[in-house]
């Protein structure tokens, strides 16, 4: 699996 | 570009976070999870790890040039407290990584920095990785492609 299932985004502006 | 790095507070992970702060602009905090759920963080000053209170961590009392943005690290299973996530009032843009492994994690971290081709080379010697490995894309490797 890709590492961007480790990825995430909480907040951007 | 100032970014905090929030680590968990173990020794593998708090040696990726001192060498991002030896090569980055970096806010870097430590923080651990008791087991009555009670958060302890510890701020790096340069040369000491210093104690920061929830409510200092939450005016953001405890720095002087404020972030932009907030790089939160979490082992898999583990998720970062809520209080722990910056407010918007002092940082806009907050990322998660959720594992402490270290290929992955040296994988994600170079890719918000966007890692040069010194620094890939510079974490792959350093924890006996493969360059390809932790930049399977040849991110910034002119002979890459």
């Amino acid at each position: 699996a890709s590492d961007l299932q480790y990825w995430f985004v909480v907040r951007i502006p | 570009e100032v970014t905090l790095v929030m680590v968990p507070r173990d020794e593998a992970s708090l040696q990726k976070g001192l060498d991002l702060a030896n090569r980055y602009p970096t806010l870097l905090l430590s923080y651990k999870i008791g087991a009555r759920g009670e958060v302890s963080l510890h701020g790096w000053a340069g040369s000491e790890w210093v104690n920061v209170t929830p409510e200092k961590y939450k005016t953001g009392e405890f720095f002087r040039n404020g972030p932009n943005s907030a790089l939160l690290i979490e082992e898999p299973g583990m998720p970062i407290p809520e209080s722990l996530v910056p407010p918007v009032d002092w940082v806009e843009s907050v990322y998660k990584i959720s594992t402490t492994d270290t290929r992955p994690l040296l994988h994600l971290i170079g890719q918000y920095y966007d890692f040069d081709y010194k620094d890939w080379k510079w974490f792959a010697n350093r924890y006996g990785m493969d360059m390809a490995s932790i930049n399977p894309e040849g991110l910034n490797i002119a002979w890459y492609h």
